[in-house]
């Protein structure tokens, strides 16, 4: 899950991601 | 007077702001039954992951953030997530929930072992957020000032972030003098919510660290 990422890396996945597709 | 190309800006960021917010199934878990003070602590990880989640969303939303240097994007989120993510909660536990709400997301901060010393100075700033009243607009754009700061550490382009955040400050000046006439200082005072903020994120990094440890 996302919760056990740290925290640049959820930045890192969501910018390159699109959470609302 | 706000310019049209201000109005044009203020809008796209409110939308933008209004958009992203916690999804409601997870907003929803923080009011449901008991937990234990582990399972708190995940409850309020998956919070904190989801909101970092939305502000990314948000952020890309911001005129200008997305032709910022790719690394220097990532600086700035990684600087500022923890304190949008103060002003945020804020806003939270200040809005007019029903009845009983407040109290019982308070007592599951309180109950997730976060330390009393830091659960204090954080409270605190909740009030104090709290005793602007904030207009919406205003939530928005400082939330927005906090996550173009220039001088957070590994930013390289420090000139073009700032070029965005005065961008910004200046709208939110003219809106403050709107909202607030009878307050001249009330720019000032948000702006001194930013040092406050910072001060919280000192603490929060040292709890963290204290977390580590343990």
């Amino acid at each position: 899950p996302a919760s056990n990422l740290g925290l640049e890396e959820i930045i890192r996945k969501a910018l390159m991601g699109n959470l609302e597709e | 007077e706000i310019t049209k190309k201000q109005q044009a800006l203020v809008k796209v960021i409110v939308d933008a702001y209004d958009r992203h917010q916690i999804p409601q199934d997870v907003a929803k878990k923080l009011l449901q039954d008991q937990y234990s003070a582990e399972e708190n602590f995940l409850l309020l990880t998956e919070m904190a992951t989801s909101q970092v989640q939305v502000l990314v969303e948000f952020t890309k939303n911001i005129p200008g953030f997305l032709s910022l240097d790719r690394e220097d994007q990532i600086a700035l989120l990684k600087g500022s997530a923890v304190e949008a993510m103060f002003l945020r909660s804020a806003q939270v536990l200040n809005k007019k929930m029903p009845s009983g709400h407040t109290e019982v997301l308070e007592e599951r901060i309180r109950k997730s072992g976060i330390s009393e010393e830091f659960i204090t100075p954080m409270f605190n700033f909740y009030k104090s957020i709290g005793e602007l009243h904030m207009v919406h607009e205003e939530q928005a754009l400082l939330t927005t000032i906090t996550i173009l700061t220039p001088d957070r550490p590994y930013v390289k382009d420090q000139l073009a972030v700032e070029r965005l955040q005065e961008t910004i400050l200046d709208v939110l000046r003219k809106m403050c003098l709107l909202h607030h006439p009878q307050d001249p200082q009330y720019f000032a005072r948000l702006l001194g919510r930013l040092t406050e903020l910072r001060t919280l994120s000192h603490y929060h990094a040292e709890m963290l660290t204290s977390w580590r440890v343990n």
